[in-house]
């Protein structure tokens, strides 16, 4: 390895100034490209990385073709020169946008690999002399399972030391059950319009969360965010889950998949789990939390289960029939959630349903989710009435994550749930 | 197969913006033939090609090939 120079310091800002055409990739896809280059880099050495989406970063990507008013070397066309980076403390990264750019195929140019190529240059790198170093000069082609070079891993290290995992985290991972962990190949990335959800989530911070496959991704009033693999958030977390729940009431986030649960407090798994569910039946479809009475609700096929997190349950009267409570919803939901606007969802194949107060489903169900949750707009709309309006609506007239029109329904709900609970550890008795 | 002074101006460009070749401070760019020899055989050994010092196909077609805009540290002449 080569080293030009360095940063002196370790957690760096980094903004992306625009993207390459959304003809060759999704800007949601090109996206999660250029923030996994980074993760290259922060697995391996004591760097941070964090993105501001307006005014000074330390590291600034953008594309630019032939012309450029903010740089002197222009680039070529398709081919030849792909993307070029200035060295610390600079931070200027360009990447040619003639260039066919592609994620997760051979064809084209990845991303991904080029963006990690030239963040190596911004932190300091030369160019490598092994070939198939992701510090070689010349682009060495699209590899699915790619990986950092040890010379890629030594000349970063020997810029900013190593990666010092966080000794907590190993304690914690002593106590993980040993079961065998089954070798996860992350699934295909999902197209958010085309798939059937695993699950969906009104998460901490009222983020809501789509599950599918190996990944994860925000939905918000401006779009997606970026794909992300859902152990890369949280730690140890499989794919392909069966259903996903936030509670508010406890700050627990609980997984379920096969005949297992997952609990974490944000991101952070807590001692002992996972752990085998033994009370109720495993390959759950879906799960919510009701914050009218507090408790979770799980799904599989026609039947549900009320639990409450802090008591002791009695489940010897279920599962109970999903229609006898949830009028109107499809047997085997693929998700459901409670959601900012008070309103109750449930997710089955392409579509959605909306419940009221009396959990009821609403005149005009179901939708489209990919038109109404993903931003979808290639689809054909709905052929229910929307409102006549034209803006992307998961309610229907108004959508807005945010909840800015929503103030009343969320305090409502807030004041019911400013309980002064203070979660304790109890024995998770679904699985005692 | 005899190249043209297009090809040879070509790799002669490709040596220089990326470091294989020194750009003379003053003067023209009239390199000698055993700069551009070296030159070459600094970019072969560097991707691994049989190092002749001449431009042969394969060397002109790694030269092809997409790459990053930085220059390459491979002659130790031009890096020091």
């Amino acid at each position: 390895y080569r080293l030009l120079g360095r940063w002196r310091k370790k957690h760096l800002t980094f903004r992306i100034l625009n993207m390459p055409s959304p003809s060759t990739l999704p800007p949601h896809t090109a996206r999660a490209a250029l923030l996994q280059a980074f993760q290259y880099w922060s697995n391996v050495a004591p760097l941070t990385f964090r993105e501001v989406q307006a005014g000074w970063a330390d590291i600034r990507l953008s594309f630019h073709g032939r012309q450029s008013p903010y740089c002197s070397n222009t680039f070529d066309g398709p081919g030849r020169v792909l993307a070029h980076a200035d060295i610390p403390e600079l931070g200027s990264v360009h990447f040619d946008e003639d260039e066919l750019w592609t994620e997760g195929t051979y064809r084209g140019v990845n991303l991904r690999i080029i963006a990690a190529h030239e963040l190596g240059h911004a932190l300091g790198l030369g160019h490598s002399r092994y070939t198939q170093a992701l510090m070689a000069p010349v682009y060495a082609g699209y590899r699915p399972h790619f990986k950092l070079h040890r010379d890629d891993v030594a000349g970063i290290q020997a810029l900013y030391g190593k990666k010092i995992p966080e000794i907590e985290d190993e304690e914690e991972e002593m106590e993980l059950p040993t079961t065998p962990q089954v070798p996860r190949e992350p699934s295909p990335m999902p197209d958010p319009c085309s798939v059937e959800l695993d699950a969906m989530m009104l998460g901490p911070r009222g983020k809501t969360y789509a599950f599918k496959g190996s990944y994860v991704w925000t939905v918000t009033d401006s779009g997606l965010g970026p794909l992300f693999q859902v152990s890369a958030l949280w730690e140890g977390l499989p794919g392909n889950l069966d259903a996903a729940v936030y509670s508010p009431r406890t700050q627990w986030i609980h997984f379920f998949k096969g005949d297992k649960v997952w609990r974490y407090i944000n991101f952070k798994i807590l001692p002992g789990f996972p752990k085998k569910l033994n009370r109720i039946e495993p390959n759950l479809d879906a799960a919510l939390y009701w914050p009218v009475n507090q408790k979770v609700f799980l799904f599989k096929g026609s039947g549900y289960w009320q639990w409450d997190e802090l008591a002791r349950n009695d489940f010897s009267h279920y599962p109970k029939p999903i229609k006898q409570l949830f009028t109107g919803v499809p047997d085997q939901p693929s998700a459901a959630m409670s959601w900012q606007d008070g309103h109750v969802y449930f997710f089955k194949g392409k579509q959605y349903w909306r419940l009221n107060r009396q959990l009821r489903v609403e005149k005009g169900y179901p939708r489209d989710v990919a038109h109404n949750w993903m931003h979808c707009y290639s689809q054909t709309p709905d052929t229910a009435p929307s409102g006549g309006d034209t803006t992307p609506s998961a309610t229907g007239t108004d959508y807005s994550p945010t909840g800015t029109t929503l103030d009343t329904t969320s305090s409502a709900i807030d004041s019911t749930l400013n309980t002064d609970h203070s979660p304790r550890d109890t024995i998770l008795d679904m699985t005692s | 197969r005899a190249l043209g002074p297009a090809e040879k101006e070509a790799a002669v460009d490709y040596l220089l913006q990326y470091g294989y070749l020194q750009k003379p401070l003053e003067g023209p760019y009239d390199f000698r033939p055993e700069d551009i020899t070296e030159a070459l055989r600094a970019f072969q050994e560097a991707s691994e090609l049989p190092v002749s010092g001449q431009l042969d196909g394969a060397t002109r077609a790694r030269m092809r090939q997409p790459r990053c805009g930085l220059e390459d540290p491979f002659n130790q002449k031009t890096l020091k």
